[in-house]
């Protein structure tokens, strides 16, 4: 798939040309910036404040469940973030309403996690959570060590390929626009737009002096991000088992995109 | 629609989700 990209890009499909492709582009990374709870200003000013080992200590021996609400919390507002950025998307909304549910409830917690690369601190393995940057182990309560540390691992391997936000912006859309998610009642039209913005990624790197192998690393990190989303849903689903009145009173949007 | 009424609801107004 790859090969054939970089192939249409020296032969741009009859529809689409360099200028479509960078208008595209702009207005992707508008929208991804309109839509980013934290600049990069943001980020960089709360680098330094870190929780000392007596706050780490005391959400390490809050209650699985106190601990599973405030990260339904966090995520559910970050989804309402990613849908303002589907919406601005041009094309997203020309797709029927079904297929834009689809996506979105397939796709967005693949796009928090490139997303997450923002708020990690890869020179010691902290993420920004609740205010502060948290090491791997604040999240101990949770019960799950192992979806914890894929994600910090995943958010550490995204770091380390410094994705620039016109880089992430169409990633983002990328992955939002998958055509292979189950159910879609329009896949031709998703793939078409799927199509026009990996074309637009392959020339921004392109144009930017990116490293040629620098997308086949953004692209294998998608089997990655599948996995850690089951994951999350595996992890829900047990949680839900154990606490059926706690995961009742997540946020009505986390429940409603993460339920089956 | 009625299993993602949220998710109707978000997508169909054109509030931003600092005004949610």
């Amino acid at each position: 798939l790859l090969g054939r990209r970089r192939a249409l890009l020296d032969h741009l499909p009859y529809d689409c040309s360099i200028t479509d492709l960078e208008n595209i582009t702009q207005s992707i990374v508008k929208s991804h910036l309109e839509t980013c709870q934290y600049s990069s200003e943001d980020m960089k000013r709360f680098t330094w404040v870190q929780y000392s080992p007596e706050e780490t200590r005391a959400f390490q021996n809050k209650s699985a469940e106190w601990m599973w609400q405030q990260c339904a919390h966090h995520i559910t507002n970050a989804i309402q973030y990613v849908v303002e950025f589907a919406k601005r998307i041009a094309g997203f909304m020309d797709l029927c309403q079904n297929d834009q549910i689809i996506l979105l409830k397939a796709g967005c917690l693949e796009v928090l996690l490139i997303r997450m690369c923002r708020a990690l601190n890869s020179n010691n393995n902290t993420i920004f959570f609740h205010g502060k940057f948290a090491s791997p182990q604040f999240f101990k309560a949770l019960g799950c060590d192992d979806l914890v540390s894929a994600v910090f691992e995943l958010g550490m391997g995204l770091c380390r390929l410094q994705l620039s936000d016109e880089e992430m912006a169409l990633f983002s859309a990328a992955v939002l626009l998958s055509p292979d998610r189950p159910w879609l009642t329009e896949g031709q039209k998703v793939h078409k737009l799927q199509e026009k913005v990996y074309l637009a990624l392959q020339h921004s790197l392109q144009k930017n002096g990116a490293s040629e192998e620098k997308l086949d690393k953004m692209v294998s990190k998608l089997p990655i991000m599948k996995s850690i989303c089951n994951l999350h849903v595996d992890k829900l689903e047990f949680f839900r088992l154990v606490h059926p009145e706690t995961a009742y009173s997540f946020p009505p949007l986390y429940r409603e995109v993460f339920g089956s | 629609k009625e299993k993602h009424k949220i998710l109707h609801r978000l997508l169909q107004n054109s509030t931003s989700p600092v005004e949610l």
